[in-house]
């Protein structure tokens, strides 16, 4: 998996539809003075993977994370967060059982190598005669996670639009440390207490990579 | 399974002892289970020394060192079990500039495999940073995106 | 005596409400005391609201703005009671470089009274101090006092 | 009371004889890497002001505040920390009485104003007959506490050099929020605490400065 992007609407300080483009590795910063969204930012990726305590999101009531207005605007009805991944193991399954046929296919008809999209589609159907319109090497498959809470306290999690159980957003995030005892999103202040809390609560974090 | 938990805890902690040389320039830190008479039940004890110190309880470390201590076996974590991304808020606020320097050269070479995603004032950190977002408030209370670099080119509105 | 804290309380209430508009530079912060049978119980609840936005609870402030909000409380009380002397331990790391500004400027304000001592890493906190002491610790382990600025004239090392 | 000298020895990782010399107002920065030292001066200014808890001082026992030795330095046997203070209103109380009267001898005498000191002894020892060596407006009392630890566990405060109680230090600063709950030394990473403490918790700051 890889994060491509992160879309914001109606959650905290963001009212308005926003969005922060990655390419899957690398470092970026975010900045910007004392107050103007950056942890809400932070707190977005938390509650979207699905975190159930408003403590934890600097709230009193889940309710908080609904922009809730300003002099000049109308507080939302809706929050929204959505995490848009790659997934760069997709292509490998589908393909295992088929790759080893393939690949004696391509033998024949021309020139071996990945990312040659449309060499390996002829050599195909040539033989085999099945087709896997999806299986470009370029393509990867894209997974949208999404998470919804209305004023009334309705809420829904969603995959690629439809919509889902927490338990199938926890199960694709499983092993990634993206868990409930994340270590991969560290809040503000908590570097310091990683190492002031009680051993037995360290061992939580191990666990979670376990 | 405790199995599992047990392989693991062993290779966490050979990266442990690698970060936390890189993070501080030298010195020793590891980890060790604390005694139980359930295995189940033990907790980890974290031992610093950083470099010239003698070998003491991590509560006698300073702020900074603290820190860094912290971000050294979340780093041993990651490098037994990446994640797709890291979001890190603030975690240079107590570390001086050398330190920071040591922080994000660890954390370019991690980089690759991982989207990493910081949260800083420190100048520092984000000369280290190919992208910058910056987040402005000009409509009080209303935050907005601008993107403000890309891994050197052209800032574009990050909004739609 | 109830009769002193209530006096001590409504003083400082009136300081507080300064001290929070110069941090920040406008808004509006006060304390309240909560609802209790008994009023020697009544805890202190503080309001504050950064310029431009909405009253809220202090549990929704960003990390910068609880520490600025926290800083203007201990001012205000400062103000009715000084001390001989005030030893502030990092507490501009939060603080974004504007946020800085304003700390000083007041703490240089309060400072023809009271001896303060600013433990910091910002270059822009050390650039406000006119006496600058650096702790170095050449020898691995021991901590020595070097005086970098007095006041403008010539260091000296700060050791019998 | 106006600060003017912290001498810090065997004290953390303060071996040798330190000081620091203050000149009673404005703002002294205390810089240095990662480590070296800083929080333990500010943690010795807490010690010499009476604090009882080892945990409030980052260690475990309070012997943890007596140095304990490096590859090259043999842990020492004993921590002292002392504060040099001026008493600025020293020279009002005795004056006060006097002062009324000193005022009139002046008129016959000479000049009046105050500093002038010379001038006034001379108006002084011709009409009344009192002599008050200390009197001189340039000199104030100078005020020393000290707090020693050793090893032992024998611990003991000093008073300009003669043992005195907890007490009689504790009423020296009555008042000046230099107290148990003071609000006038603020540890590392405790300002963002402050608003997060409970309400009632709060109320000890204000307490402390009724
Ligand atoms: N539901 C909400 N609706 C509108 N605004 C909100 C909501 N929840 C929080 N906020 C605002 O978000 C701001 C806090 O933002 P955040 O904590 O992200 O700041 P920050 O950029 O991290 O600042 P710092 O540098 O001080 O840490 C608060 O001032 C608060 O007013
Ligand atoms: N009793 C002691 N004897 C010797 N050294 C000690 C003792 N107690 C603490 N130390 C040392 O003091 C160091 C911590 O110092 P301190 O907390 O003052 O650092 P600092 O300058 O505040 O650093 P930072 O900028 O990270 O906050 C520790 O590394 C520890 O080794
Ligand atoms: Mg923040
Ligand atoms: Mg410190």
């Amino acid at each position: 998996l890889k994060l491509k992007k992160v879309e914001l609407v109606g959650f905290k300080s963001f009212c308005d539809r926003s969005e922060l483009l990655f390419n899957g590795g690398g470092i970026t910063a975010i900045v910007g003075p004392n107050g103007c969204g950056k942890s809400n930012i932070s707190d977005a990726i938390n509650w979207v993977l699905g975190e159930q305590s408003a403590k934890s999101l600097r709230g009193g009531s889940m309710q908080d994370v609904i922009f809730n207005g300003t002099r000049d605007r109308q507080p939302t009805g809706m929050a929204e967060v959505s995490l848009t991944l790659i997934d760069t193991d997709y292509h490998e399954e589908p393909r295992d059982e088929a790759e080893a046929v393939e690949a004696v296919v391509v033998m024949e008809g021309g020139e071996a190598g990945p990312g040659n999209g449309t060499n390996r589609s002829n050599a195909t159907s040539g033989t085999i005669g099945h087709r896997y319109p999806h299986r470009d090497k370029g393509e990867h498959r894209e997974v949208v996670v999404s998470r919804r809470l209305f004023r009334s306290g309705e809420s829904e999690y969603l995959l690629n639009g439809k919509v889902c159980r927490l338990r199938d957003i926890q199960e694709l995030f499983m092993g990634t440390g993206l868990g409930p005892e994340s270590y991969a999103i560290i809040e503000q202040g908590r570097i310091g207490q990683i190492l002031s809390s009680k051993p037995y609560e360290r061992r939580a974090l191990i666990e979670e990579a376990a | 399974s405790r199995q599992q938990f047990n392989e693991a805890f062993e290779a966490i902690n050979v990266n442990f002892q690698e970060t936390f040389r890189t993070l501080f320039g030298g010195g020793f830190g590891m980890m060790r289970l604390t005694e139980a008479a359930n295995a189940a039940d033990a907790g980890i004890d974290v031992i610093a020394q950083p470099p010239g110190k003698r070998l003491q309880n991590v509560l006698l470390l300073s702020g900074g060192e603290k820190a860094l201590t912290a971000l050294a076996l979340l780093f041993a974590i990651f490098r037994h079990q990446p994640s797709p991304f890291c979001v890190l808020d603030e975690v240079d606020a107590p570390l001086d500039d050398s330190n920071i320097g040591r922080f994000t050269e660890l954390v370019r070479q991690m980089s690759p495999n991982t989207q990493f995603i910081v949260i800083t004032h420190s100048k520092k950190t984000m000369e280290a940073a190919p992208v910058l977002y910056g987040v402005t408030m000009q409509e009080p209370g209303i935050s907005k995106l601008v993107s403000v670099k890309f891994n050197g080119s052209q800032p574009h509105a990050a909004v739609n």
